[in-house]
Protein backbone atom coordinates (compact mmCIF):
# COMPACT_ATOMS: atom_id res chain seq x y z
CA UNK A 1 0.00 0.00 0.00
CA UNK A 2 1.14 3.63 0.39
CA UNK A 3 4.56 4.42 1.73
CA UNK A 4 4.07 6.91 4.62
CA UNK A 5 6.83 9.38 5.56
CA UNK A 6 6.60 11.82 8.51
CA UNK A 7 8.52 15.07 7.93
CA UNK A 8 9.34 15.92 11.54
CA UNK A 9 11.60 17.96 13.80
CA UNK A 10 10.49 19.65 17.02
CA UNK A 11 12.85 22.57 16.38
CA UNK A 12 10.94 25.36 14.79
CA UNK A 13 11.59 26.94 11.39
CA UNK A 14 14.01 24.31 10.06
CA UNK A 15 12.27 23.76 6.71
CA UNK A 16 9.74 20.97 7.44
CA UNK A 17 6.93 22.51 5.42
CA UNK A 18 9.22 23.70 2.61
CA UNK A 19 10.70 20.19 2.35
CA UNK A 20 7.28 18.46 2.46
CA UNK A 21 5.95 20.71 -0.33
CA UNK A 22 8.95 20.62 -2.65
CA UNK A 23 9.99 17.00 -2.18
CA UNK A 24 6.44 15.86 -2.91
CA UNK A 25 6.20 18.16 -5.94
CA UNK A 26 9.43 16.68 -7.35
CA UNK A 27 8.18 13.12 -6.72
CA UNK A 28 4.85 13.94 -8.40
CA UNK A 29 6.78 15.41 -11.36
CA UNK A 30 8.28 11.97 -12.04
CA UNK A 31 4.86 10.34 -11.99
CA UNK A 32 4.53 9.12 -8.38
CA UNK A 33 1.01 9.64 -6.96
CA UNK A 34 1.66 11.74 -3.81
CA UNK A 35 -0.49 13.04 -0.94
CA UNK A 36 0.59 15.70 1.60
CA UNK A 37 -1.19 15.45 4.95
CA UNK A 38 -1.01 18.84 6.71
CA UNK A 39 -0.87 18.03 10.43
CA UNK A 40 0.38 21.48 11.51
CA UNK A 41 -2.29 23.81 12.98
CA UNK A 42 -0.49 26.71 11.23
CA UNK A 43 -1.56 25.17 7.90
CA UNK A 44 1.54 26.39 6.05
CA UNK A 45 1.60 23.40 3.67
CA UNK A 46 -1.94 24.29 2.56
CA UNK A 47 -0.92 27.94 2.01
CA UNK A 48 2.25 27.00 0.16
CA UNK A 49 0.14 25.03 -2.31
CA UNK A 50 -2.43 27.76 -2.85
CA UNK A 51 -5.26 26.17 -0.83
CA UNK A 52 -7.45 28.81 0.92
CA UNK A 53 -8.02 27.62 4.48
CA UNK A 54 -11.38 29.29 4.80
CA UNK A 55 -12.78 27.17 1.97
CA UNK A 56 -11.99 23.93 3.80
CA UNK A 57 -14.93 22.09 5.32
CA UNK A 58 -13.24 18.77 6.06
CA UNK A 59 -9.50 18.63 6.69
CA UNK A 60 -6.83 16.84 8.70
CA UNK A 61 -8.66 17.47 12.03
CA UNK A 62 -11.85 15.75 10.84
CA UNK A 63 -9.85 12.79 9.51
CA UNK A 64 -7.82 12.52 12.73
CA UNK A 65 -10.87 12.34 15.02
CA UNK A 66 -12.69 9.99 12.67
CA UNK A 67 -15.47 12.33 11.47
CA UNK A 68 -14.37 12.13 7.83
CA UNK A 69 -12.66 9.40 5.84
CA UNK A 70 -9.21 10.13 4.45
CA UNK A 71 -10.47 10.10 0.89
CA UNK A 72 -13.33 12.52 1.45
CA UNK A 73 -10.85 15.15 2.71
CA UNK A 74 -8.40 14.86 -0.19
CA UNK A 75 -8.15 18.00 -2.37
CA UNK A 76 -6.31 18.11 -5.74
CA UNK A 77 -3.63 20.76 -6.13
CA UNK A 78 -2.79 22.48 -9.45
CA UNK A 79 0.14 20.07 -9.71
CA UNK A 80 -0.60 16.78 -11.53
CA UNK A 81 -0.28 13.70 -9.28
CA UNK A 82 -0.11 15.84 -6.11
CA UNK A 83 -3.04 16.07 -3.65
CA UNK A 84 -3.35 17.42 -0.13
CA UNK A 85 -5.46 16.93 3.00
CA UNK A 86 -5.39 20.55 4.23
CA UNK A 87 -5.27 21.69 7.86
CA UNK A 88 -8.61 23.00 9.09
CA UNK A 89 -8.60 25.61 11.86
CA UNK A 90 -9.98 23.15 14.45
CA UNK A 91 -6.64 21.35 14.37
CA UNK A 92 -5.20 23.78 16.94
CA UNK A 93 -7.55 22.33 19.57
CA UNK A 94 -6.94 18.70 18.55
CA UNK A 95 -3.94 18.11 20.79
CA UNK A 96 -5.98 18.86 23.97
CA UNK A 97 -9.01 16.96 22.70
CA UNK A 98 -7.04 13.80 21.86
CA UNK A 99 -5.52 13.41 25.33
CA UNK A 100 -8.65 11.78 26.73
CA UNK A 101 -9.24 9.55 23.69
CA UNK A 102 -8.70 5.75 23.83
CA UNK A 103 -5.44 4.70 22.21
CA UNK A 104 -4.85 8.36 21.40
CA UNK A 105 -1.55 7.72 19.56
CA UNK A 106 -3.34 5.49 17.02
CA UNK A 107 -6.04 7.90 15.77
CA UNK A 108 -4.24 8.66 12.52
CA UNK A 109 -3.27 5.05 11.97
CA UNK A 110 -6.94 4.05 12.26
CA UNK A 111 -7.95 6.75 9.79
CA UNK A 112 -5.29 5.71 7.25
CA UNK A 113 -6.15 2.00 7.62
CA UNK A 114 -9.67 2.54 6.27
CA UNK A 115 -8.44 4.18 3.09
CA UNK A 116 -7.91 2.34 -0.17
CA UNK A 117 -4.31 2.63 -1.38
CA UNK A 118 -4.59 5.36 -4.01
CA UNK A 119 -1.20 6.96 -3.33
CA UNK A 120 2.39 5.78 -3.78
CA UNK A 121 3.61 8.19 -1.08
CA UNK A 122 1.96 10.10 1.79
CA UNK A 123 4.12 12.86 3.35
CA UNK A 124 2.92 14.18 6.72
CA UNK A 125 3.98 17.78 7.56
CA UNK A 126 4.39 17.85 11.36
CA UNK A 127 4.14 20.81 13.79
CA UNK A 128 7.29 21.96 15.71
CA UNK A 129 6.68 19.80 18.81
CA UNK A 130 6.80 16.21 20.06
CA UNK A 131 3.18 16.27 21.24
CA UNK A 132 0.23 14.07 20.31
CA UNK A 133 -0.04 15.28 16.70
CA UNK A 134 3.57 14.35 15.93
CA UNK A 135 3.23 11.10 17.92
CA UNK A 136 0.24 10.17 15.74
CA UNK A 137 2.33 10.83 12.63
CA UNK A 138 5.24 8.72 13.93
CA UNK A 139 2.86 5.88 14.84
CA UNK A 140 1.42 5.58 11.32
CA UNK A 141 4.63 6.34 9.34
CA UNK A 142 7.21 3.81 8.13
CA UNK A 143 9.94 6.47 7.92
CA UNK A 144 10.89 9.81 9.44
CA UNK A 145 12.53 12.37 7.21
CA UNK A 146 14.27 15.02 9.35
CA UNK A 147 15.01 18.48 7.88
CA UNK A 148 17.96 19.89 9.84
CA UNK A 149 18.80 23.59 9.63
CA UNK A 150 22.57 24.18 9.56
CA UNK A 151 22.54 26.05 12.86
CA UNK A 152 23.88 25.18 16.31
CA UNK A 153 20.53 25.30 18.16
CA UNK A 154 18.95 22.99 15.56
CA UNK A 155 21.72 20.42 16.12
CA UNK A 156 21.01 20.45 19.86
CA UNK A 157 17.49 19.09 19.43
CA UNK A 158 18.42 16.15 17.22
CA UNK A 159 19.21 13.74 20.05
CA UNK A 160 15.80 14.45 21.69
CA UNK A 161 14.09 13.66 18.37
CA UNK A 162 16.03 10.42 17.87
CA UNK A 163 15.21 9.31 21.44
CA UNK A 164 11.50 10.02 20.89
CA UNK A 165 11.54 8.06 17.63
CA UNK A 166 13.13 5.08 19.39
CA UNK A 167 10.46 5.26 22.11
CA UNK A 168 7.69 5.30 19.48
CA UNK A 169 9.31 2.36 17.68
CA UNK A 170 9.35 0.31 20.87
CA UNK A 171 5.88 1.25 22.18
CA UNK A 172 3.64 2.06 19.19
CA UNK A 173 5.23 1.29 15.81
CA UNK A 174 7.92 -1.38 15.30
CA UNK A 175 8.20 -0.51 11.56
CA UNK A 176 9.42 3.05 12.18
CA UNK A 177 12.86 3.86 10.72
CA UNK A 178 14.89 7.02 10.39
CA UNK A 179 14.47 7.50 6.64
CA UNK A 180 17.09 10.23 6.42
CA UNK A 181 18.35 13.65 7.47
CA UNK A 182 18.41 16.52 4.95
CA UNK A 183 20.55 19.59 5.64
CA UNK A 184 18.60 22.79 4.96
CA UNK A 185 19.37 26.53 4.64
CA UNK A 186 23.04 25.75 4.08
CA UNK A 187 24.90 29.07 3.74
CA UNK A 188 28.29 28.62 2.09
CA UNK A 189 29.30 32.15 3.19
CA UNK A 190 29.61 31.18 6.85
CA UNK A 191 31.57 28.56 8.79
CA UNK A 192 28.67 27.53 10.98
CA UNK A 193 26.92 25.65 8.16
CA UNK A 194 30.10 23.71 7.29
CA UNK A 195 30.75 22.85 10.97
CA UNK A 196 27.20 21.60 11.55
CA UNK A 197 27.28 19.61 8.32
CA UNK A 198 30.58 17.92 9.26
CA UNK A 199 29.31 17.09 12.76
CA UNK A 200 26.11 15.50 11.49
CA UNK A 201 27.76 13.45 8.75
CA UNK A 202 30.36 12.20 11.20
CA UNK A 203 27.71 11.05 13.67
CA UNK A 204 24.93 9.85 11.33
CA UNK A 205 26.99 8.79 8.29
CA UNK A 206 24.95 7.57 5.30
CA UNK A 207 21.66 8.53 6.96
CA UNK A 208 22.40 12.09 5.87
CA UNK A 209 21.39 12.70 2.27
CA UNK A 210 24.10 13.86 -0.14
CA UNK A 211 21.68 16.52 -1.45
CA UNK A 212 21.99 19.71 0.63
CA UNK A 213 19.38 22.50 0.36
CA UNK A 214 21.10 25.93 0.15
CA UNK A 215 19.66 29.11 1.71
CA UNK A 216 18.02 30.71 -1.31
CA UNK A 217 15.62 33.68 -1.25
CA UNK A 218 13.48 32.26 -4.08
CA UNK A 219 12.51 29.43 -1.71
CA UNK A 220 11.12 31.89 0.84
CA UNK A 221 9.36 33.98 -1.81
CA UNK A 222 7.47 31.03 -3.34
CA UNK A 223 4.83 30.62 -0.57
CA UNK A 224 3.57 34.18 -1.10
CA UNK A 225 2.63 33.07 -4.63
CA UNK A 226 0.95 29.89 -3.31
CA UNK A 227 3.29 27.68 -5.34
CA UNK A 228 6.20 25.34 -4.63
CA UNK A 229 9.57 26.85 -5.53
CA UNK A 230 9.85 24.14 -8.22
CA UNK A 231 7.06 25.93 -10.09
CA UNK A 232 7.96 29.47 -9.00
CA UNK A 233 11.55 29.27 -10.27
CA UNK A 234 12.68 25.87 -11.47
CA UNK A 235 16.27 26.86 -12.26
CA UNK A 236 17.15 28.43 -8.88
CA UNK A 237 19.59 26.59 -6.59
CA UNK A 238 16.80 25.77 -4.12
CA UNK A 239 14.66 23.97 -6.72
CA UNK A 240 17.59 22.05 -8.17
CA UNK A 241 18.55 20.85 -4.69
CA UNK A 242 15.01 19.53 -4.07
CA UNK A 243 15.10 17.72 -7.41
CA UNK A 244 18.36 15.99 -6.36
CA UNK A 245 16.86 15.17 -2.98
CA UNK A 246 13.82 13.56 -4.60
CA UNK A 247 16.05 11.47 -6.86
CA UNK A 248 18.06 10.30 -3.85
CA UNK A 249 14.97 9.51 -1.75
CA UNK A 250 13.41 7.51 -4.59
CA UNK A 251 16.65 5.66 -5.34
CA UNK A 252 16.93 4.59 -1.68
CA UNK A 253 13.29 3.54 -1.68
CA UNK A 254 13.90 1.26 -4.65
CA UNK A 255 16.86 -0.30 -2.79
CA UNK A 256 14.66 -1.32 0.16
CA UNK B 1 5.91 43.61 41.70
CA UNK B 2 7.72 42.11 38.72
CA UNK B 3 6.74 43.05 35.21
CA UNK B 4 6.11 39.76 33.32
CA UNK B 5 6.56 39.60 29.52
CA UNK B 6 5.80 36.48 27.43
CA UNK B 7 8.01 36.18 24.33
CA UNK B 8 5.65 34.21 22.11
CA UNK B 9 4.87 33.22 18.53
CA UNK B 10 3.58 29.81 17.44
CA UNK B 11 5.59 30.01 14.20
CA UNK B 12 8.81 28.16 14.65
CA UNK B 13 12.34 29.54 14.33
CA UNK B 14 11.39 33.26 14.31
CA UNK B 15 13.87 34.35 17.01
CA UNK B 16 11.89 33.93 20.29
CA UNK B 17 14.80 32.44 22.22
CA UNK B 18 17.39 34.74 20.67
CA UNK B 19 15.22 37.77 21.56
CA UNK B 20 14.52 36.56 25.12
CA UNK B 21 18.25 36.00 25.76
CA UNK B 22 19.60 39.19 24.21
CA UNK B 23 16.86 41.59 25.27
CA UNK B 24 17.17 40.42 28.89
CA UNK B 25 20.99 40.67 28.73
CA UNK B 26 20.73 44.28 27.51
CA UNK B 27 18.19 45.13 30.25
CA UNK B 28 20.44 43.53 32.89
CA UNK B 29 23.39 45.55 31.52
CA UNK B 30 21.56 48.79 32.48
CA UNK B 31 20.97 47.53 36.01
CA UNK B 32 17.48 46.00 35.81
CA UNK B 33 17.16 42.76 37.79
CA UNK B 34 15.95 40.25 35.13
CA UNK B 35 14.82 36.59 35.18
CA UNK B 36 14.37 34.40 32.08
CA UNK B 37 11.85 31.59 32.57
CA UNK B 38 12.58 28.84 29.98
CA UNK B 39 9.19 27.31 29.16
CA UNK B 40 10.34 25.58 25.96
CA UNK B 41 10.99 21.82 26.26
CA UNK B 42 13.90 22.28 23.83
CA UNK B 43 15.66 24.33 26.53
CA UNK B 44 17.44 26.60 24.04
CA UNK B 45 17.42 29.62 26.39
CA UNK B 46 19.29 27.55 28.98
CA UNK B 47 21.84 26.41 26.35
CA UNK B 48 22.26 29.95 24.99
CA UNK B 49 23.24 31.10 28.50
CA UNK B 50 25.69 28.26 29.12
CA UNK B 51 23.52 26.29 31.57
CA UNK B 52 24.11 22.51 31.25
CA UNK B 53 20.70 20.84 31.24
CA UNK B 54 21.94 17.60 32.80
CA UNK B 55 23.00 19.52 35.94
CA UNK B 56 19.46 20.78 36.54
CA UNK B 57 17.53 19.16 39.39
CA UNK B 58 14.68 21.67 39.69
CA UNK B 59 13.60 23.71 36.69
CA UNK B 60 10.57 25.24 34.99
CA UNK B 61 8.66 21.90 35.00
CA UNK B 62 8.94 21.54 38.79
CA UNK B 63 7.84 25.16 39.30
CA UNK B 64 4.91 24.79 36.88
CA UNK B 65 3.45 21.71 38.62
CA UNK B 66 4.06 23.22 42.07
CA UNK B 67 6.80 20.84 43.28
CA UNK B 68 9.32 23.65 43.68
CA UNK B 69 8.95 27.32 44.47
CA UNK B 70 10.03 29.83 41.84
CA UNK B 71 12.92 31.04 43.98
CA UNK B 72 14.38 27.60 44.66
CA UNK B 73 14.68 26.98 40.89
CA UNK B 74 16.43 30.27 40.03
CA UNK B 75 20.01 29.89 38.78
CA UNK B 76 22.43 32.81 38.36
CA UNK B 77 24.03 33.22 34.93
CA UNK B 78 27.55 34.62 34.37
CA UNK B 79 25.88 37.94 33.53
CA UNK B 80 25.35 40.30 36.49
CA UNK B 81 21.64 40.98 37.25
CA UNK B 82 20.50 38.13 34.93
CA UNK B 83 19.14 34.84 36.32
CA UNK B 84 17.30 31.92 34.70
CA UNK B 85 14.85 29.18 35.63
CA UNK B 86 16.15 26.54 33.19
CA UNK B 87 14.02 23.99 31.35
CA UNK B 88 14.34 20.51 32.83
CA UNK B 89 13.84 17.51 30.52
CA UNK B 90 10.49 16.60 32.15
CA UNK B 91 8.98 19.73 30.57
CA UNK B 92 8.32 17.84 27.31
CA UNK B 93 5.70 15.74 29.11
CA UNK B 94 4.14 18.71 30.95
CA UNK B 95 1.66 19.65 28.27
CA UNK B 96 -0.05 16.21 28.45
CA UNK B 97 0.13 16.09 32.24
CA UNK B 98 -1.44 19.51 32.74
CA UNK B 99 -4.58 18.75 30.71
CA UNK B 100 -6.22 16.93 33.61
CA UNK B 101 -5.20 19.51 36.21
CA UNK B 102 -7.73 21.86 37.83
CA UNK B 103 -7.59 25.39 36.42
CA UNK B 104 -4.78 24.15 34.19
CA UNK B 105 -4.18 27.59 32.58
CA UNK B 106 -3.36 29.13 35.99
CA UNK B 107 -0.55 26.79 37.12
CA UNK B 108 2.20 29.27 36.31
CA UNK B 109 0.25 32.20 37.75
CA UNK B 110 -0.12 30.30 41.06
CA UNK B 111 3.62 29.53 41.09
CA UNK B 112 4.59 33.17 40.41
CA UNK B 113 2.11 34.50 43.02
CA UNK B 114 3.96 32.74 45.82
CA UNK B 115 7.26 34.35 44.96
CA UNK B 116 8.56 37.51 46.60
CA UNK B 117 9.24 40.25 44.03
CA UNK B 118 12.97 40.03 43.54
CA UNK B 119 13.00 40.86 39.84
CA UNK B 120 12.13 44.00 37.87
CA UNK B 121 11.39 41.92 34.75
CA UNK B 122 10.55 38.27 34.07
CA UNK B 123 10.77 37.20 30.39
CA UNK B 124 9.14 33.86 29.52
CA UNK B 125 10.59 32.05 26.46
CA UNK B 126 7.64 30.17 24.92
CA UNK B 127 7.65 27.03 22.70
CA UNK B 128 6.45 27.27 19.05
CA UNK B 129 2.82 26.36 19.76
CA UNK B 130 -0.41 27.77 21.26
CA UNK B 131 -0.81 24.85 23.64
CA UNK B 132 -1.06 24.74 27.44
CA UNK B 133 2.51 25.89 28.08
CA UNK B 134 2.06 29.09 26.06
CA UNK B 135 -1.46 29.58 27.52
CA UNK B 136 0.06 29.45 31.01
CA UNK B 137 2.60 32.10 30.01
CA UNK B 138 -0.11 34.35 28.54
CA UNK B 139 -2.27 33.94 31.65
CA UNK B 140 0.47 35.15 34.03
CA UNK B 141 2.04 37.83 31.75
CA UNK B 142 1.06 41.52 31.52
CA UNK B 143 2.53 41.84 28.03
CA UNK B 144 3.28 39.73 24.96
CA UNK B 145 6.38 40.55 22.95
CA UNK B 146 6.14 38.99 19.47
CA UNK B 147 9.31 38.34 17.44
CA UNK B 148 8.28 38.28 13.79
CA UNK B 149 10.63 36.87 11.16
CA UNK B 150 10.53 38.92 7.94
CA UNK B 151 9.15 36.04 5.91
CA UNK B 152 5.79 35.43 4.26
CA UNK B 153 4.89 32.26 6.23
CA UNK B 154 5.66 34.03 9.53
CA UNK B 155 3.26 36.85 8.61
CA UNK B 156 0.51 34.31 8.00
CA UNK B 157 0.44 33.14 11.60
CA UNK B 158 0.23 36.59 13.20
CA UNK B 159 -3.58 36.86 13.07
CA UNK B 160 -3.94 33.43 14.78
CA UNK B 161 -1.63 34.65 17.58
CA UNK B 162 -3.53 37.93 18.04
CA UNK B 163 -6.85 36.05 18.17
CA UNK B 164 -5.51 33.67 20.81
CA UNK B 165 -4.21 36.60 22.89
CA UNK B 166 -7.63 38.24 22.75
CA UNK B 167 -9.27 34.98 23.86
CA UNK B 168 -6.85 34.70 26.80
CA UNK B 169 -7.49 38.34 27.73
CA UNK B 170 -11.24 37.75 27.82
CA UNK B 171 -11.20 34.36 29.60
CA UNK B 172 -8.07 34.15 31.81
CA UNK B 173 -6.16 37.44 32.08
CA UNK B 174 -7.80 40.88 31.61
CA UNK B 175 -4.40 42.62 32.08
CA UNK B 176 -2.84 41.05 28.99
CA UNK B 177 -1.65 43.56 26.34
CA UNK B 178 0.29 43.24 23.10
CA UNK B 179 3.57 44.78 24.33
CA UNK B 180 5.06 45.02 20.87
CA UNK B 181 6.19 43.31 17.67
CA UNK B 182 9.91 43.15 16.82
CA UNK B 183 11.01 42.38 13.24
CA UNK B 184 13.79 39.77 13.19
CA UNK B 185 16.25 38.35 10.64
CA UNK B 186 15.69 41.36 8.40
CA UNK B 187 17.77 40.86 5.26
CA UNK B 188 18.34 44.11 3.37
CA UNK B 189 19.54 42.16 0.33
CA UNK B 190 16.06 40.90 -0.54
CA UNK B 191 12.69 42.51 -1.19
CA UNK B 192 10.72 40.06 0.93
CA UNK B 193 11.96 41.60 4.19
CA UNK B 194 11.02 45.11 3.09
CA UNK B 195 7.57 43.96 1.92
CA UNK B 196 6.81 42.12 5.18
CA UNK B 197 8.06 45.08 7.22
CA UNK B 198 5.84 47.55 5.31
CA UNK B 199 2.79 45.28 5.67
CA UNK B 200 3.22 44.85 9.41
CA UNK B 201 3.85 48.56 10.12
CA UNK B 202 0.82 49.51 8.04
CA UNK B 203 -1.44 47.13 9.95
CA UNK B 204 0.00 47.38 13.49
CA UNK B 205 1.41 50.95 13.45
CA UNK B 206 3.23 51.99 16.61
CA UNK B 207 2.97 48.50 18.12
CA UNK B 208 5.92 47.59 15.89
CA UNK B 209 9.22 48.61 17.47
CA UNK B 210 11.45 50.96 15.49
CA UNK B 211 14.43 48.72 16.29
CA UNK B 212 14.77 45.99 13.62
CA UNK B 213 17.04 42.95 14.17
CA UNK B 214 19.11 42.22 11.02
CA UNK B 215 20.06 38.70 9.91
CA UNK B 216 23.63 38.46 11.24
CA UNK B 217 25.72 35.28 11.40
CA UNK B 218 27.33 36.31 14.72
CA UNK B 219 23.87 35.98 16.30
CA UNK B 220 23.60 32.36 15.23
CA UNK B 221 27.19 31.55 16.26
CA UNK B 222 26.80 32.86 19.82
CA UNK B 223 24.74 29.93 21.24
CA UNK B 224 27.54 27.46 20.39
CA UNK B 225 29.70 29.45 22.83
CA UNK B 226 26.95 29.45 25.47
CA UNK B 227 26.81 33.24 25.52
CA UNK B 228 24.43 35.95 24.34
CA UNK B 229 25.61 37.72 21.19
CA UNK B 230 25.99 40.90 23.31
CA UNK B 231 28.91 39.17 25.05
CA UNK B 232 30.13 37.16 22.06
CA UNK B 233 30.52 40.19 19.78
CA UNK B 234 29.18 43.45 21.18
CA UNK B 235 29.93 45.55 18.09
CA UNK B 236 28.16 43.37 15.49
CA UNK B 237 24.92 44.66 13.91
CA UNK B 238 22.88 42.01 15.76
CA UNK B 239 24.07 43.12 19.22
CA UNK B 240 23.62 46.79 18.45
CA UNK B 241 20.05 46.14 17.31
CA UNK B 242 19.22 44.35 20.59
CA UNK B 243 20.67 47.27 22.57
CA UNK B 244 18.35 49.65 20.68
CA UNK B 245 15.41 47.30 21.22
CA UNK B 246 16.08 47.22 24.99
CA UNK B 247 16.23 51.02 25.14
CA UNK B 248 12.92 51.23 23.27
CA UNK B 249 11.22 48.59 25.45
CA UNK B 250 12.38 50.31 28.66
CA UNK B 251 11.38 53.77 27.39
CA UNK B 252 7.85 52.52 26.64
CA UNK B 253 7.70 50.84 30.04
CA UNK B 254 8.47 54.13 31.74
CA UNK B 255 5.69 55.80 29.73
CA UNK B 256 3.07 53.38 31.15
N1 LIG C 1 16.32 26.79 1.61
C1 LIG C 1 15.72 27.88 2.07
N2 LIG C 1 16.20 29.10 1.76
C2 LIG C 1 15.60 30.22 2.23
N3 LIG C 1 14.52 30.24 3.00
C3 LIG C 1 13.98 29.07 3.35
C4 LIG C 1 14.54 27.83 2.92
N4 LIG C 1 13.78 26.82 3.40
C5 LIG C 1 12.79 27.40 4.12
N5 LIG C 1 12.90 28.75 4.08
C6 LIG C 1 12.05 29.75 4.75
O1 LIG C 1 12.34 29.64 6.15
C7 LIG C 1 11.12 29.72 6.91
C8 LIG C 1 10.97 28.42 7.71
O2 LIG C 1 10.73 27.34 6.83
P1 LIG C 1 9.48 26.37 7.09
O3 LIG C 1 8.27 27.16 7.43
O4 LIG C 1 9.40 25.44 5.94
O5 LIG C 1 10.02 25.58 8.35
P2 LIG C 1 9.17 24.66 9.33
O6 LIG C 1 10.16 23.76 9.98
O7 LIG C 1 8.05 24.04 8.58
O8 LIG C 1 8.60 25.72 10.39
P3 LIG C 1 7.57 25.39 11.61
O9 LIG C 1 8.48 24.82 12.68
O10 LIG C 1 6.99 26.73 12.00
O11 LIG C 1 6.58 24.43 11.08
C9 LIG C 1 10.00 29.96 5.91
O12 LIG C 1 9.72 31.33 5.87
C10 LIG C 1 10.57 29.46 4.59
O13 LIG C 1 10.03 30.14 3.50
N1 LIG D 1 19.14 37.99 13.78
C1 LIG D 1 19.54 36.75 13.49
N2 LIG D 1 20.46 36.55 12.54
C2 LIG D 1 20.88 35.29 12.24
N3 LIG D 1 20.44 34.18 12.84
C3 LIG D 1 19.52 34.31 13.78
C4 LIG D 1 19.01 35.58 14.18
N4 LIG D 1 18.11 35.40 15.17
C5 LIG D 1 18.04 34.07 15.39
N5 LIG D 1 18.91 33.40 14.57
C6 LIG D 1 19.10 31.95 14.47
O1 LIG D 1 17.95 31.41 13.87
C7 LIG D 1 17.56 30.19 14.54
C8 LIG D 1 16.16 30.38 15.12
O2 LIG D 1 16.20 31.30 16.18
P1 LIG D 1 15.57 30.95 17.61
O3 LIG D 1 15.95 29.58 18.00
O4 LIG D 1 15.89 32.04 18.54
O5 LIG D 1 14.03 30.99 17.21
P2 LIG D 1 12.79 30.47 18.09
O6 LIG D 1 11.62 31.22 17.61
O7 LIG D 1 13.13 30.53 19.52
O8 LIG D 1 12.72 28.93 17.59
P3 LIG D 1 11.71 27.82 18.21
O9 LIG D 1 10.41 28.10 17.49
O10 LIG D 1 12.33 26.49 17.81
O11 LIG D 1 11.66 28.02 19.68
C9 LIG D 1 18.62 29.92 15.59
O12 LIG D 1 19.55 29.01 15.05
C10 LIG D 1 19.27 31.28 15.83
O13 LIG D 1 20.60 31.17 16.20
MG1 LIG E 1 5.99 24.01 9.06
MG1 LIG F 1 13.02 28.99 20.97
Amino acid sequence: CSRIIAVANQKGGVGKTTTAINLSTAMAAVGREVLIFDLDPQGNASTGLGIERKNISAGSYEVLIGDESLHSAVVKTEIPHLSIVPASSDLSGAELELVGAKRREYCLKRAFAESKCKFDYILIDCPPALGLLTLNALTVAQGILVPLQCEYLALEGLSQLVKTAERVKKTFNPNLKLQGIVLTMFDSRNNLSALVSEDVREYFGRTVYKAVIPRNVKVSEAPSHGRPVLLYDFNCPGSQAYVHLAAEVLRREEEL
